[in-house]
Parts: structure tokens; C-alpha cells; sequence
């Protein structure tokens, strides 16, 4: 199964 | 006060057919550096950053920093009623409430204006690192367009995988499977017709097809595409617009449980 990763997963927030 | 003329208007309408249905309400901001937005889809998923430098207007006036909340789809509708050729101008007033839209015939026959209500937007602003990436892709934006097209009939996902063989595009669904391998090609007779990889290391990443899809939208603003990849990182689809700026579009891969 795959998982779908969130964008903030990656990005901090500023 | 701020007061931006566009000479070259319809750069803004390819920017928001590019990005109303990935992004509902956005925050533009305006700068001395640029007239820019970023801006996530409701899945938190995806990430859109475009500019346009003020070098890209014919007159920027941008007296301080300003934010402004819009609705993109009726933003959209919007630009749709200006013309092909049509000079488009930003005019809002410091502490206003709305955005006021210009356009202007090329032989100054026609003049419209459309005010838009501001609406107050809470967005999250990431900060997106530089990074170097272990490959790098450019190719047609048309070429690329249609690669994702085709495989969106058969597959959900697409497994973007850059070997020293060249860029392979794959899917699988129930009917079956695809492949599809673009190979460096830089003996062409234009240069936006040419397909080049660097390779720091192979490198292969599996996205949501329908997202990837969704940024071929942008594929009327640019004659190439930028494919920027690096294990565990999302993916950067970048469309150049000439010298005036950008958009591009993260998305984050689908990783193995």
C-alpha cells in the first residue's frame, strides 16, 4: 500500500 | 496604492487557468520584487509558487508590501472577459477592500473595468529550502502534457524514474500497464524542442497522476518544463515564464507503507 505524504511533511512553516 | 500594468495581459489569465482548480482562495502578494502567490490545494498535498517580477510590468507601483485574498475561480472568470491582446492593470488602494482589474484593447477601442472584493485569507506560508536534486529533467511542456494524458487512462499514480537511459514515465491499472521512456535529446532544430537530463544519482518517485495532471494547465505558459526530483522529496514541475518569472508546482510523493 502506498501512503500519500502531506507537503508540510516537508516544508516548515515560516 | 498599488497600480501594476501588464502589457502583455494574457500572462495572467494562463496563470489562473493553471492553478483555479487546484486552489480555491489564495493570497497574492505584491512587493517591490514581484506580484507573487503561494498557496496549497485542500489536500495539503500540492503547493503552487508563481511570480511575475516587477520587470515583467510595464509600470509596477507597489508604495508597501500588501496581501490580497481572492477567490481564484471567480478570479478566473474575471480575466476571461478580457481579450486575447488585451493590456490588463491592477489598481487597489491602500487599506481597500477590493482589487480593480483593467483591460484595455491593443488599439485602445474597448476599456472594462472589474472590481473584486478582497476577502481575508488565513494561509500557512512554508518555507521551501534550496536544494540540490539528484536529477533533473527538462523537456517539451507539450511532450510531457500528453505523456501524463495517455497515462491517466490507464493508472492513478505515475512512477517518475530518471536513470542514465533517459526519463522513464510508467503507470499500471486494471487493464493493464504503461511505459513510456523520453531519451535525451538535444540534436533539435529549436532549442524548447530538446529533452535534456543531468543525473546526479538515479532517482525514482511515485505521485498522484491526478495532481500531476492538474499542473499541465501551466503547459500554455511555458515551451519547456522542469522536472526537479530527489529521493523522499516532493517533486518541483516548474514552467519558466521567459524572463518575467515562474510557477511551480511541489507535490509530495506517495511513499511504501
Amino acid at each position: 500500500a502506498c501512503l500519500q505524504k502531506k507537503i508540510m511533511d516537508y516544508f516548515n512553516s515560516e | 496604492m498599488l497600480e501594476l500594468r501588464l502589457v502583455q495581459g494574457s500572462l495572467l489569465k494562463k496563470l489562473l487557468e493553471a492553478i483555479k482548480d487546484l486552489v480555491t482562495d489564495a493570497n497574492f502578494d505584491c512587493s517591490a520584487t514581484g506580484f507573487s502567490l503561494q498557496a496549497m490545494d485542500s489536500s495539503h498535498v500540492a503547493l503552487v509558487s508563481l511570480l511575475l517580477r516587477s520587470e515583467a510590468f510595464e509600470h509596477y507601483r507597489c508604495d508597501r508590501n500588501i496581501s490580497m485574498g481572492l477567490n481564484l475561480s471567480n478570479m478566473a472568470k474575471v480575466l476571461r472577459c478580457s481579450g486575447p491582446d488585451d493590456i490588463i492593470t491592477l489598481k487597489a488602494d491602500d487599506g481597500g477592500d477590493s482589487l480593480t482589474f483593467m483591460f484595455e484593447s491593443p488599439n485602445q477601442d474597448k476599456i472594462a473595468d472589474f472590481e473584486m472584493k478582497l476577502m481575508d485569507i488565513d494561509s500557512e506560508h512554508l518555507g521551501i529550502p534550496d536544494t540540490e536534486y539528484q536529477a533533473i529533467v527538462r523537456m517539451p511542456s507539450a511532450e510531457f502534457a500528453r505523456i501524463c494524458k495517455d497515462l491517466s487512462g490507464i493508472g492513478d499514480t505515475i512512477a517518475i524514474s530518471v536513470t542514465k537511459e533517459g526519463v522513464k514515465f510508467s503507470t499500471r491499472g486494471d487493464i493493464g500497464s504503461a511505459n513510456i521512456v523520453c531519451r535525451q535529446n538535444t540534436s533539435v532544430d529549436k532549442p524548447e524542442d530538446a529533452t535534456i537530463i543531468e543525473m546526479e544519482e538515479p532517482v525514482t518517485l511515485t505521485f498522484a497522476l491526478r495532481y500531476i495532471n492538474s499542473f499541465t494547465k501551466a503547459t500554455p505558459l511555458s515551451n519547456q518544463v522542469t522536472l526537479s526530483l530527489s529521493s523522499d522529496l516532493p517533486v518541483v514541475v516548474e514552467y519558466k515564464i521567459a524572463e518575467m518569472g515562474y510557477i511551480r508546482f511541489y507535490l509530495a510523493p506517495k511513499i511504501d507503507e
